[in-house]
């Protein structure tokens, strides 16, 4: 909430667009900026109409460096936009600089995310040091396409203007915090020496040389991904990641994805029984990728390219103390890290046997 | 080309830092440099208020880390008050 807590006395408001940027067609920003208001209007009392003459509540424009509000633009990059709280005059206009490069998708800032956040500032909220919130100030790769409203937001816009009169109360996703005991992780993979934990529309990034591990989206890496990855490994002879969500599969070198993916599960020879893939694992010693699926397992000869004979296998014959779903698995060090549920199984490919129950957050210095 | 000094980093990323604060945090300098030098300084001050709001390991020192964040593009703060 910003300071003094300012915001408008009603919540029937006007917005008027002054300019438009030549890097987006007219429609495509008409469409962002009333897509943008309806964020916050699906989740309060709000209502937001459009005008076209004589003063408005929100007044919309392009600018680039001095634009004769006492706070300039930087040029390209840095500084991307700002917007003024509730008030008479300035109070709630939003301007972008347009010295950026406008996009309705991913090639450049997304009007429709950046809108949507400087809109937050025109209802009268300051910034959020939630990561995974709309009003954190940091641009967020997120998809723009699969958008929905942190809970941070709509809890802080609802203790100004109160909830929607709808009937249906949206609410939305929360950001993970790192030391949640009761995490559990959709994948995890090794990468080059960093080991990275995936959930939801995020992933911690854990470097060997650093204490804390970073959160980021899935999308500032890996912007064709889909959030929600359900498993995936490294696979340090080819250099390459692999990312498994319901039957379909990426290839990854570095931040690329490889030409001709996705492709389907079904063509590494998994019958259609196997609707999605729970966790995956390369193990260096045989160049073999475990994949598990249920109570089963399959091998997959990297090599040859194709699943071994006489798969799939009982886990927990040749994984002995892995009895229930793996959901994420990594190895490191000579050892399988199993996370099933709420714990960590530390087990040794050699004795084959579990030496270790740990927090499924061990790895992330908790 | 000439190698960049680790001295050039430095300073470009002291100029870096100083207009960030000074954009989103209110820093005041009066044109000295020497005042970031120290640990009780307003720069370093405001590098702690920076670091604790993302969550970064609160040092008052401008880290890589530090750096890094400040680097990313964002939404800006208008400056309302001295606008009205």
């Amino acid at each position: 909430i910003t300071p003094g807590r300012p915001v408008w006395d009603n919540t029937d408001l006007t917005y008027r667009i002054l300019n438009y940027t030549p890097d987006m067609a007219q429609a495509d920003v008409d469409r962002a900026i009333e897509k943008a208001f309806k964020v916050w209007s699906d989740v309060t009392p709000l209502k937001f109409t459009r005008i076209y003459d004589g003063p408005s509540d929100i007044e919309i424009a392009f600018e680039t460096g001095d634009h004769g509000d006492n706070s300039p633009f930087d040029g390209p990059d840095g500084l991307l936009a700002h917007a003024f709280q509730p008030g008479k005059g300035i109070g709630g206009d939003t301007h972008f600089d347009d010295d950026e490069k406008w996009s309705k998708g991913t090639n450049g800032y997304n009007l429709f995310l950046v809108a949507a956040h400087e809109f937050g500032h025109s209802l009268g909220l300051s910034h959020s040091d939630d990561p995974g919130a709309l009003m954190f100030p940091n641009y967020s790769n997120d998809d723009p396409n699969t958008f929905h409203l942190p809970q941070d937001d709509i809890n802080a816009i609802q203790d100004l203007y109160g909830p929607t009169t709808n009937a249906v109360k949206p609410t939305g996703p929360t950001t993970p915090t790192i030391c949640d005991s009761k995490i559990i992780f959709d994948a995890i993979i090794t990468l080059r020496g960093e080991i990275m934990f995936f959930t939801d529309r995020f992933f911690w990034r854990k470097h060997p040389q650093t204490p804390q591990a970073e959160l980021n989206f899935i999308k500032s890496f890996w912007s064709s991904l889909p959030t929600g990855i359900e498993a995936a490994y490294e696979n340090p002879e080819t250099d390459q990641i692999l990312f498994f969500k319901g039957s379909k599969y990426w290839a990854l070198s570095g931040y690329e994805v490889l030409y001709g993916y996705p492709k389907s599960i079904y063509q590494l020879g998994f019958p259609k029984t196997v609707k999605k893939i729970d966790a995956a694992v390369y193990i260096e010693e045989t160049q073999k990728t475990y994949f598990f699926v249920g109570d089963k397992y399959w091998s997959y000869d990297e090599e040859r390219k194709v699943l071994d004979k006489d798969f799939p296998r009982e886990i927990a014959e040749d994984f002995p103390g892995i009895t229930q779903k793996v959901h994420a698995v990594f190895q490191k060090n000579g050892f399988l890290y199993f996370f099933s549920g709420q714990r960590q199984y530390e087990f040794s490919i050699t004795s084959k046997k579990v030496m270790r129950l740990m927090k499924n957050n061990s790895w992330l210095g908790c | 080309f000439p190698a960049v000094t680790e001295a050039n980093i430095m300073e470009r990323n002291m100029q870096l830092a100083e207009t960030y604060l000074k954009r989103y945090y209110d820093l005041e300098t009066d044109g000295k440099h020497f005042m970031r030098r120290t640990s009780s300084s307003p720069f370093s001050e405001k590098i702690r208020q920076m670091q604790e709001f993302f969550g970064l390991k609160v040092t008052g020192k401008l880290d890589s880390e530090t750096v890094r964040v400040m680097q990313q593009p964002r939404c800006g703060v208008p400056d309302v008050a001295s606008y009205s």
